[in-house]
């Protein structure tokens, strides 16, 4: 019978271990931020 | 000995980016001399190319939007409200390329064309707000028409004469409206002066120019209705002209 995991244990498990030191990608330099308002 | 990192590209929003990007919007809005200054609204993409020590070619891919302030307003750019969405806001896309010579920022080209926001974006927001027309719409043309002969009819002096129309918008529901803007300049006329011989009242000299700016607004259903307001810069000492040079702005 197929037991359901609970979600938490489950993203516990899949969650891929990150390399010690893991420093997240800067945000892309350009194009930068809005001032006022997109149109 | 290991060779020296590459420099990392400017960032967009990086305080050097920045700083080019003020230089040339100032720049834009100087060497414009129509319609409304532009602000600042993003840095789209930045690109600089060393010629050698300290001398960089910038090029800067900016998007403005467009400001209620005319071009020939004296208010500082920092004190104009850039124009709201719902008032159907315009934007400008430049693209600028600028040296930094020792730390010194010059502007070498630039290129700038300008759209207004498209009527579906801002029907679908707001149903009701009025849409930018043409500035030779025939109810456009005949509203600039009455309401600078509203005003030179109650004003004694002086006697205005139209520079350009600004920008116009029409409201059909739920009251057909129709509001513009436009610069105006002082003639060497009064109003009496003017009644008698329009035609021979001459816009004053550079030395002592008074530009100014109208805005009307004209009910025409359910009932016929004029509103007019218009206000002088009084006398502008004009900024330096920036020396004539190879510079190249389209």
């Amino acid at each position: 019978p197929m037991a359901k995991r609970a979600v938490a244990e489950a993203a516990q498990h899949d969650k891929v271990p990150r390399p010690v030191g893991f420093v997240p990608p800067p945000p892309p330099p350009c194009p930068g931020k809005i001032r006022h308002f997109s149109i | 000995a290991p060779a020296a990192p590459p420099l990392s590209p400017l960032g967009c929003d990086d305080p050097e980016s920045e700083a080019a990007a003020q230089f040339a919007v100032n720049y834009i809005n100087g060497h414009s001399h129509h319609g409304y200054k532009f602000a600042l609204n993003r840095i789209d993409n930045v690109r600089v190319v060393s010629q050698g020590l300290n001398n960089d070619i910038m090029y800067l891919e900016l998007d403005l939007l467009e400001t209620t302030c005319h071009i020939l307003s004296p208010t500082p750019l920092a004190n104009c409200t850039v124009r709201s969405f719902t008032q159907h806001a315009v934007e400008g896309d430049c693209d600028v390329k600028l040296q930094k010579l020792d730390g010194k920022l010059s502007v070498l080209a630039s290129k700038c064309h300008s759209h207004a926001d498209s009527s579906e974006d801002l029907l679908h927001v707001c149903p009701d707000c009025p849409l930018l027309a043409s500035l030779n719409d025939t109810e456009v043309l005949a509203t600039v028409t009455a309401a600078l002969n509203d005003h030179n009819s109650k004003a004694a002096h002086p006697y205005l004469q139209l520079l350009e129309i600004g920008r116009a918008r029409i409201q059909h529901h739920p009251v057909h409206s129709v509001s513009v803007e436009f610069a105006v300049a002082a003639t060497n006329c009064s109003a009496a002066e003017a009644k008698g011989n329009a035609g021979a009242c001459q816009l004053l000299p550079e030395d002592q120019s008074n530009f100014g700016f109208c805005t009307a607004s004209r009910l025409l259903r359910p009932s016929e209705d004029l509103s007019v307001d218009c206000q002088l810069y009084g006398h502008q000492v004009p900024a330096p002209s920036p020396p004539r040079s190879s510079q190249d702005t389209s």
